[in-house]
Order: C-alpha cells, then structure tokens, then sequence
C-alpha cells in the first residue's frame, strides 16, 4: 500500500509544472523514505531529477519500493481539478499498481474529490550521477536568473557563462548584436533570499543552450534561491531547494570536439 | 564552433 498526503498540495502544482515541459512520460520511484524521479528530456541533453522525502508528508506509507509510471499531460490536467489550497493525498496499490488514486480536499473538509489516473509501463535509462566537487557554485535569487535566462533568449540561443572570484557573467551573441549581464557577490544578512554567493575553485566558462536554461526557471515559484554549480566540461546543475526536497536540472555544455 | 553534447556523454547508465 502507498499513501502520501501532502498538506500543502500547491506545492504538487507547481512542481509538476517544473516538469511538464521538459519530460512527458516518467516514472514516479516510490520507496520507503520518499518519492523520486529521474527524466531525460527527449533530445537527451537535458536531466531532471526530483526528490521529496517521506517527512515532508502527513501521512507517508509505503510498504516496499515501487514505480509509477505517468503520463504527466494526464497528470496535469487532474491536478488542474485541485484548488490552491487543497490537500491532495496520492494512493495506490502498490502489488499490481495500474492506476494512481488522487484526492482533493478542501481547507474545511467539506468537498472531497478523487480522480483514477491510469498508469503505464516506462522503459527508462537511469543515469548514474556522482557527488561532484563542482569548480564554481553559485547562489543567487531564483527571479533573477529568470530574467537573464529570459533577458538572453532575445539575442541568441546560447549563452556563456563565466564565473570568477568576483562575478558571475551570462553573454550572449547573435545576428542582431551582443548582451551579457554581470552579477558581484553580494551578502544582505537581512534578506537572504536576494543575496548571490559564489564559492570558486577555479574560473570557470561554458557554454549552453539558453532554450533549456529557460525550460529549468519553471522551478523558480518553489524557492527563492537558485543554485548553478559549473565544472569545465561536464554538465551544468540548476537546483532548486524546498522543504520538502529538491528538483535538480542537469544540462549538457556545448563542447568543441 | 561548439556541439552540443549529450548528457549520457557524461554520466554512465546505472
């Protein structure tokens, strides 16, 4: 048997629409200390990978490990029958789960509503992804790397980015002329959440797709920080960080041969 | 120029 209810079932919203535009069918890994799922996007370039432990539902059960796999178009269109402020609560059997149960209830308990989703076989590669010590990470608001992703896109496709002890630059170049944006390292102790931090171990620069960079910043609504850790030459990670968890953006560089 | 590389380029299947 698996149960999961989740007071704040906003949350489930927002997170499906993180991923709904990058990954069509996944699978849901139900295990006893939470849920994950890990998803390339079709092309293969992009990874996303979510995880909410088991605390951060009331309650969590799930008796033996287990996948659901869901079309997320079908899922996101039940969630839309859900209000902001319902509780939604996931079930299914977990011996021969072929639908997942949804229930929706209101703050007074006075409307109960509950929906079948069926299920489907995914035949998914899961990528092994180690720690990395990354060579530069850096913390910065989640609106702000919004608007440079969205800023960017109208010179060019790519973008590089290039991070030094003392700032992080996005450029951009393309037909029509060139941008780029500069952020320094700022502390505002009393509003972390508008502080960009950058931890080096040595200078940094790639290059990537700002079509993805954008598709990640759907995360932005589920934390006020965002964190880019870079190496040279290896995939780029977007995190963002919730109480409940975290949804993590891995995006392949553009790489000479 | 670049290419854009493949994530499975880098990280090997579990």
């Amino acid at each position: 048997m698996f149960e999961a209810r989740l007071t704040q079932g906003a949350l489930l919203k927002r997170l499906l629409d993180s991923v709904k535009e990058l990954v069509t069918d996944a699978n849901f890994d139900c295990s006893e200390t939470g849920i994950s799922l890990q998803a390339m996007d079709n092309s293969h370039v992009a990874l996303v990978s979510l995880s909410l432990r088991a605390e951060g539902f009331n309650p969590y059960r799930c008796d033996r490990g287990f996948s659901l796999g869901v079309n997320l178009n079908s899922l996101n269109k039940i969630m839309k029958c859900a209000g902001n402020e319902d509780v939604i609560t996931l079930k299914a059997d977990d011996s021969s789960a072929d639908s997942l149960c949804l229930l929706f209830e209101n703050s007074s308990n006075e409307r109960v509503s509950e929906y079948e989703l069926k299920l489907m076989d995914i035949d998914q590669e899961h990528l092994s992804i180690p720690e990395t010590d990354y060579d530069a990470t850096v913390m910065m608001p989640s609106a702000e790397f919004q608007r440079i992703c969205r800023d960017l896109m109208v010179v060019s496709e790519s973008v590089t980015i290039d991070v030094s002890k003392d700032e992080i630059k996005f450029t951009a170049e393309g037909e029509l002329g060139t941008g780029n944006v500069k952020l320094k390292p700022t502390s505002t102790i009393d509003k972390p959440e508008e502080s960009i931090t950058i931890e080096l171990g040595q200078t940094v620069s790639l290059q990537f797709s700002l079509k993805y960079l954008s598709n990640f910043t759907r995360g932005t609504p589920l934390s006020d920080q965002v964190m880019l850790c870079l190496s040279d030459n290896m995939p780029l990670l977007v995190e963002y960080k919730m109480d409940i968890g975290y949804i993590r953006y891995y995006l392949a560089p553009k790489v000479g041969d | 120029g670049l290419n854009q590389k493949r994530i499975a380029w880098f990280y090997l299947p579990k």
